[in-house]
Formats: C-alpha cells, sequence, structure tokens
C-alpha cells in the first residue's frame, strides 16, 4: 500500500473541473518580490481581461491551435531562417509561412510601456524572441484587444529604430525574416504558419516590470499592422534565446536568469519572476542543449519516462535523435511516436479500473470518471541529462473536457525523427 | 523534436538559467 501511494496521485475527481466561484488567488512569490509578475490564464478568473468572469474556451480548438505551433515548431527546426524583407505596405500580402506560430497563448502577464506608463497584457512565450504590442495608428488592422492600444506619440520615452543599427539587423534571427527600411526607420514582420502576424516598427521604449525594476530602451516591435490568434491581449512578450529577447536585454540586471509556475487552475496566479529572487533551493538543474544551430529555444535531453514508478523501455536513441525543447507556448506535450506508445500502454494499464471513452483531437487516451469520487492515478516522472527527475504534478497530467472525458495530457509526434 | 509543453509544467517552478546554459525545475511553484 505504501508503494502505490508513493508512485500515484489519489485526487478528487470534481477538483479535476475549474472552480466557479469568481475569487482569485494571488500568487504569494509575485506579491513579495520585487522583479516578479502575476501569471494569469488568459481567460480565467485572475485574468484582468475578463472582468471576473471565467470563460470556458473550445478545446478543441485550442488542441487544433496547438498542433499548429508544434508543427512550425518542427518546421523551424528543419529549415534555415528565412531572409525575407518585410514592408509595411505589403504586409497583409505575406503568405503564411512557417515560423513561430503563437497557439493558444494560455498565460499572460502585464507590463508597463512608455512614458506616462501603460498596463498591457502580454502573452508571455518562451518559444519566441520578439516582443510587440499594437500601436496606434493602425495602418491597415489591429485586432481588438481590451486594454486601450498603445499611442507611442504620447509616450515621452518611445523612439523609433534606424534600419542601419544592429538591432535591425538581429531581426533576422529573432523573426525569420530581415528588418527593411522606411524613411530609415526600421520595419519588423513576424508572420506565424496559421497567418497571424505583426507588422510595424522596431523601437524603443521604458518598460516598467515593477516599481523598482523599469529599464529604458528596450527594444520592442509596435505593431501598426496586427491579425491572429491575439484577441483581447495587447501583444507577446518574448522570452526565447535571441539577442533581442527581453531575457537577453535585461541580461546586466538579471543575468538571462528567469523563473515561473504556471497555475493549475483559472482562479490563482503563478508568477513569473526575473533574476534569481525566490528560486527553491530545491531546484534541480540540466543543460540546456543545443537542438539545431541558429535556433533560440531552450533544448532539453530526455533520458527516461516514469509512469507509476516503472521507467519505460524506451531505447535512449529515441529522445536524443530527434533531441527536445521546452516551450510555455505550446500545451500539449509531444514524444516521439515509440515513446508515445510507451507511456500510453503504461499508463492505461495502471488506469484499468477506470472505464475508457472515446478520444479528442489529439488526445487518444481518454478515461469516463464520472461515476468516481476520487480517482487514483499513477504518477509520472521525466528524467533528464544531468540528473535532474521532474515528477509532474497531478495537474500535469490530464487534459479535462468534461468528468466523462478526462484524456492523458501527452502526444505523440507523426514522425520519430521529429 | 519533443516538446515539454505547459500542461505539464503547471504548478512546478521552472528555472531557465540562459547565461548557466541549463534550465531547472522545483515542485510546487505556485506556493
Amino acid at each position: 500500500a505504501q508503494e502505490r501511494e508513493t508512485d500515484s496521485h489519489t485526487i478528487q475527481v470534481s477538483s479535476l473541473l475549474p472552480s466557479s466561484s469568481s475569487s482569485c488567488v494571488l500568487s504569494p512569490r509575485a506579491s513579495t518580490t520585487k522583479s516578479s509578475l502575476h501569471v494569469t490564464h488568459r481567460h480565467g478568473t485572475c485574468s484582468r481581461l475578463n472582468n471576473g468572469k471565467a470563460t470556458s474556451p473550445d478545446h478543441v480548438e485550442i488542441l487544433r491551435l496547438d498542433q499548429a505551433r508544434v508543427n512550425s515548431i518542427h518546421s523551424k527546426l528543419s529549415k534555415k531562417l528565412a531572409t525575407d524583407h518585410v514592408s509595411e505596405s505589403k504586409s497583409t500580402d505575406l503568405p503564411a509561412k512557417d515560423g513561430s506560430t503563437l497557439g493558444s497563448g494560455n498565460y499572460i502577464v502585464t507590463v508597463g510601456l512608455g512614458t506616462p506608463k501603460n498596463d498591457l497584457s502580454l502573452i508571455f512565450d518562451t518559444g519566441s524572441d520578439l516582443t510587440w504590442t499594437q500601436c496606434q495608428p493602425c495602418v491597415r488592422t489591429c485586432y481588438d484587444q481590451k486594454e486601450p492600444i498603445f499611442n507611442p506619440s504620447k509616450s515621452t520615452s518611445y523612439y523609433n529604430v534606424s534600419c542601419s543599427s544592429a538591432a535591425c539587423g538581429s531581426l533576422s534571427s529573432a523573426t525569420g525574416n530581415a528588418g527593411s527600411c522606411s524613411a530609415s526607420n526600421c520595419i519588423y514582420g513576424i508572420q506565424y504558419g496559421d497567418q497571424s502576424f505583426s507588422v510595424g516598427f522596431l523601437a524603443k521604449e521604458k518598460f516598467t516590470l515593477t516599481n523598482s525594476d523599469v529599464f529604458d530602451g528596450v527594444y520592442f516591435g509596435c505593431g501598426e499592422n496586427n491579425q491572429g490568434l491575439f484577441t483581447g491581449v495587447a501583444g507577446l512578450l518574448g522570452l526565447g534565446r535571441d539577442k533581442l529577447s527581453f531575457p537577453s536585454q535585461t541580461a546586466t540586471a538579471y543575468n538571462k536568469i528567469f523563473s515561473y509556475c504556471l497555475p493549475s487552475s483559472a482562479s490563482y496566479t503563478g508568477h513569473l519572476t526575473f533574476g534569481s529572487a525566490g528560486i527553491s533551493r530545491s531546484v534541480k538543474f540540466t543543460p540546456i542543449s543545443t537542438i539545431t544551430d541558429g535556433t533560440s529555444f531552450y533544448g532539453l535531453n530526455i533520458v527516461a519516462i516514469t509512469v507509476g514508478g516503472q521507467k519505460l523501455p524506451i531505447p535512449s536513441t529515441v529522445f536524443s535523435t530527434p533531441g527536445a525543447l521546452i516551450d510555455s507556448g505550446t500545451v500539449i506535450t509531444r514524444l516521439p511516436p515509440k515513446a508515445y506508445a510507451a507511456l500510453r500502454s503504461s499508463f492505461k494499464a495502471k488506469m484499468s479500473k477506470y472505464p475508457t471513452t472515446s478520444g479528442v483531437s489529439i488526445l487518444d487516451t481518454c478515461f469516463d470518471l464520472s461515476g468516481f469520487k476520487t480517482v487514483t492515478i499513477p504518477k509520472v516522472a521525466f528524467s533528464f541529462s544531468g540528473g535532474a527527475v521532474v515528477e509532474l504534478g497531478s495537474k500535469g497530467i490530464f487534459y479535462v473536457f468534461k468528468i466523462s472525458q478526462v484524456c492523458l495530457a501527452f502526444a505523440g509526434n507523426s514522425d520519430d525523427s521529429n | 523534436a519533443a516538446i515539454f509543453g505547459n500542461v505539464q509544467q503547471q504548478t512546478l517552478e521552472v528555472v531557465y538559467d540562459g547565461a548557466g546554459g541549463r534550465v531547472g525545475f522545483a515542485p510546487n511553484g505556485c506556493s
């Protein structure tokens, strides 16, 4: 019995669904650390975009978009960066091509931009680099956002960037598109595999994280032509490894260190903390691997997966050949087909007392838990190179459509090589 | 590539140390 308890989670089935409460529990870490921001679920009760009314996103659409993001990540890893130039006037004619896809972009933070400060909610994304927000005037189209669109002409700390600057030259690696010129000002363009895009001026502006953490002259995209999956939010905070990313630009203050916790429920906030303040002593580290030259992803080396205390029989080359990365914007973990097959088989065997039901979208292993008050599920742990063993939280195993359709939140890639 | 997604990251403390070239994990990061 002791062994079973160690290797499994026993949870209330009712806790799998979002709380019906409209209250919001704030992260103590984000409330007490000076370089820390509250992380909220974009559609949750804690989101300032939601007016306290939790919404139920369309799960099938979220998973469809998640697959689009994964497809574009694979494409980005397998191709050299594009060097197309973009121009503001032609931007709506840009073909949709593989790039970093936003996907459902579930988690947001609020940062202050400009002087005086404008609080803007940005999707935070470790899978891309350029920070951008919608700007006035919209020369073509802007999508609806909750907060007022940033107006650079009303900020005393805003500067356009010259197209001869090094920063403009860095756009190729940060966005996949070289910058171009408009009256000597640098124009950026970033487009996504689902036809979302942002085009505008590369600019410098004051960023205010908290009252004590303020940065002048941060490069960002002031987008005057934006379309896509961003409805409600003001833009995106790029946390990748490229030199134009926010962590790289604030390296003198934070040494490219940041940490976060994604909340388990839409009625809680997590934190995004820059610098090493408050990092747990129990953190286990694994080296960042270079997954492909020229990309700014955070690469990981998966060594093994354990289900219910049992290591899955997966040859190490199954993981090492394609490599792996961590991404705050991808929803469902993707595994090489052989690894996913082993995980699914072991998980189903250990869940055999619960009835199975039909799959949804990319998720094919689902259970009907409607007849149960509690459920005992096997623990899942990932081992990474360097000896880090990461046991997933109980909320990190299932994706819940409804109590009668609770699915294993993993999917297989289509090909062992990707 | 395999991708470690955000459902699996929930409640973990995830630490990115770009200068040190490492990523770290700890349990109960939101509490």
